[in-house]
């Protein structure tokens, strides 16, 4: 029996319309200790890693690991009968067929519940490894997503170049060349700073439409954590406060 | 050119 109770129903919204573009089918990983997801997109380019401990939960209960095959397009279409300030209870039976899902408002007395059909999925599990990140940057999210937004309409390829002294995304396209370059803000208003952690220095180039994709997640958090080495994907991380944290994996272009 | 890698080159399938 699997049971597991978001007061705030909103940011269990969030965090589907933010995967929704990227992965199709899922499967979700129930434990006693919290729930996690790992998936690609169709290409392998990014993977989408999300994992919720039980202590954000009004409410959970696990008694065993369970593993939920869901559409993550009908999740998203089940979640637009959630309105913004309902709570969310998930419930599934051991081998269940299919979630139960309830979207209560306290206020209003309104509840709906929808039991989603699951799906089996054989999909690969990826073992990624623990990685000593030797650039992190930490930006607003807003920022983020306005620059790589601001970016894609000059070129579909950013390279990033991180130093102790800044981190700079530049573009080269046929409509010419250019970069953003961003040095250590420590801004008194904490959501403005930008936090550079270099160790060594990376220059990687990535997809700007996938980022694009990813910063659909910057509704969950005011702060975008960037986490590069030079032999590794990039990984853009979204804290969500009290409950967890969404993690995108973006493979590097390798220009030949 | 720029070619796009795939996570499969740097992790392992379980």
């Amino acid at each position: 029996m699997f049971e597991a109770k978001l007061t705030e129903g909103l940011i269990l919204k969030k965090i589907v319309e933010s995967i929704k573009d990227i992965v199709t089918d899922v499967n979700i990983d129930i434990s006693p200790s919290g729930i996690s997801l790992q998936a690609m997109d169709s290409s392998h380019v990014a993977l989408v890693s999300l994992n919720l401990s039980m202590d954000g939960f009004e409410h959970y209960r696990a008694d065993t690991n369970m593993v939920l095959g869901v559409s993550i397009a009908n999740l998203a279409k089940v979640m637009k009968l959630a309105d913004n300030n309902d709570q969310i209870t998930l419930q599934a039976d051991q081998e269940a067929t299919h979630l139960k899902i309830i979207f209560e408002n306290p206020k209003t007395e309104r509840t709906t519940e929808f039991n989603l059909n699951l799906i089996t999925i054989d999909s690969e599990h990826l073992a990624i490894p623990e990685t000593e990140y030797s650039s992190v940057v930490t930006i607003n999210s807003g920022e983020f997503s306005k620059i790589c937004k601001e970016l894609f309409s000059l070129s579909e390829t950013v390279q990033i170049t991180t130093n102790t002294d800044y981190v700079q995304f530049s573009v080269e396209g046929e409509v010419g060349s250019g970069q953003v370059r961003l040095g250590h803000n420590d801004s008194e208003k904490k959501e403005d700073q930008t936090i550079l952690e270099v160790s060594e220095s990376v220059q990687q180039q990535f997809a700007i439409r996938y980022l694009n994709m990813f910063n659909k997640a910057s509704t969950l958090s005011s702060f975008t954590r960037l986490c590069l080495h030079q032999e590794q994907p990039l990984v853009v991380e979204f804290k969500i406060d009290n409950l967890g944290v969404l993690k995108y994996f973006l493979a590097p272009k390798i220009s030949d | 050119i720029e070619l796009q890698g795939t996570l499969k080159s740097f992790f392992e399938e379980m």
